[in-house]
């Protein structure tokens, strides 16, 4: 799931994310599909990573944030998640029920951040407040290449501080099976919350291809570690850790819900 | 006067073009001073240009649009232009009244607009709508450095239409008695609503002092006109049109201000 304010560079994200147009002219991002009343809408895409094909669901919030009055604009995002733990319980209870249950449930929410430069909105505390019990947040600074790596990094120690003060847990990525993986991640894991940069221009530079945005003064690269944490993210959320986001969402945020549920 | 949400800007770009540090860790940004209720608060300033010593007042407004219900957080700036106005119709209707009236009616609004990508967002055109025809509103697209050079046309463009679909009407610089400044700023009012860049950071480049943004990928200049339009924006504010703006509030808002107040 993928949520923040319009134009914070999600539609983009998500596109260099999966290295595919799920958001085009033709399937506009949420931002160009804001109607009346705010929705939750799906998009399903396959991508193949390492070989492996996998089914995802992209879920988006068009109008989240936008409004003068923005009061309980994250209800219809927490009823949303809801719904799928209550489909799943439906299913999970029934005494004929299918040997593989279709799990619509939302494994990770990627809350976006603006870079503003002092610290979290009203809007980001309430949202991560409610919802930070019912999925797995990855709070994400977006539009990275606002910042310079000094502010980058005050706004990363800022925002954690703020996230502690208020009680907020976000998905801690947790050690892998592998030994020499965790060395590998043990730094990188301290670049939370990841800031992230996306295009969906590639430029040829030389002879390699790379997604970058073009400036006078220079280029932003979006693979490259030294202009952003994007690498880090995908690889995280794509290889190591897809997992265990679905892992968690099953054994703690679900049972949570079904605890609740079945307690009246 | 200086209006916009946190976190876009504002005080760097104060700082910037009055080249001193009208905010700083003594005297913190509008951003820094969030109160429980929005207040308009005011610094005085003194700067000298082309030899001439100018005192200026900036107004600011902690807490525009930073609320999840931003809901009539435009009524303390409507309050406080009225009050400008109801002071000095008061002193200019006294029977013994000064020979010079201390003006303190607010001469121009720097809105900033957040630098989306898409639009304006609801709360822009509302601030605008109520706000146009009692001050000189002069929009400028906040950290224009987010934006490559063709986002920031398409940008411009988007916004224009939408201020014009609002029938909005915004400062317009008129030309001005000199022929071949009339010919030099043709092109540079083309450049409206002027994105800016502010810094309060300043690289010795060789042998030049520069006030800029460095990133990884490059410096992104605040004087540079191929960066953004800060330079324009700061020589037909502070050198070319700032008697235009006086002259504009004092015959066009005030008066309008008058006839209303004074037909009860
Ligand atoms: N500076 C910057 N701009 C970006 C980035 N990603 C997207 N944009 C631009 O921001 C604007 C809005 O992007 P979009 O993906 O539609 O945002 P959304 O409204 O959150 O879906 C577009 O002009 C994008 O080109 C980024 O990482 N950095
Ligand atoms: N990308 C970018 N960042 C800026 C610019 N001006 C200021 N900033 C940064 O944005 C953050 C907020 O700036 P500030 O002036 O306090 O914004 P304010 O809250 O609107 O007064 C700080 O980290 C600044 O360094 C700019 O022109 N471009």
């Amino acid at each position: 799931m993928v949520v923040g304010e319009s134009g914070l560079g999600k539609s983009t994200l998500t596109n260099s994310l999966f290295l595919t147009d799920v958001y085009s002219d033709e399937y506009p991002g949420p931002s160009q599909r804001v109607k009346k009343t705010l929705e939750v809408q799906k998009t399903a895409l396959s991508i193949t990573e390492n070989g492996i094909k996998l089914n995802l669901t992209v879920v988006d919030t068009p109008g989240f944030g936008d409004n003068v009055n923005n009061d309980k604009c994250w209800d219809p995002i927490q009823s949303y998640i809801d719904q799928q733990y209550d489909n799943y319980l439906n299913q999970e209870s029934r005494v004929n029920r299918p040997v593989h249950i279709h799990d619509t449930r939302v494994h990770v929410c990627l809350y976006f951040i603006a870079p503003s430069g002092h610290g979290l909105k009203p809007l980001d505390i309430e949202f991560m407040r409610r919802l930070h019990e019912k999925v797995n947040i990855v709070p994400l600074i977006a539009k990275a290449d606002t910042m310079t790596p000094d502010e980058c990094h005050d706004f990363k120690k800022e925002i954690l501080r703020e996230i502690q003060m208020h009680n907020i847990n976000i998905y801690e990525f947790p050690d892998v099976s592998d030994e020499e993986e965790n060395r590998l991640q043990k730094k990188l894991k301290q670049r939370v919350p990841f800031a992230v940069i996306g295009s969906n221009v590639v430029l040829q530079i030389n002879d390699r291809r790379i997604r970058a945005r073009q400036y006078p003064w220079g280029i932003a690269e979006v693979e490259n570690e030294e202009h952003c944490d994007f690498k880090i993210l995908r690889d995280m959320l794509i290889r190591t850790h897809m997992q265990d986001l679905i892992d968690v969402t099953s054994s703690v945020h679900y049972e949570n819900f079904r605890a609740k549920k079945l307690a009246g």
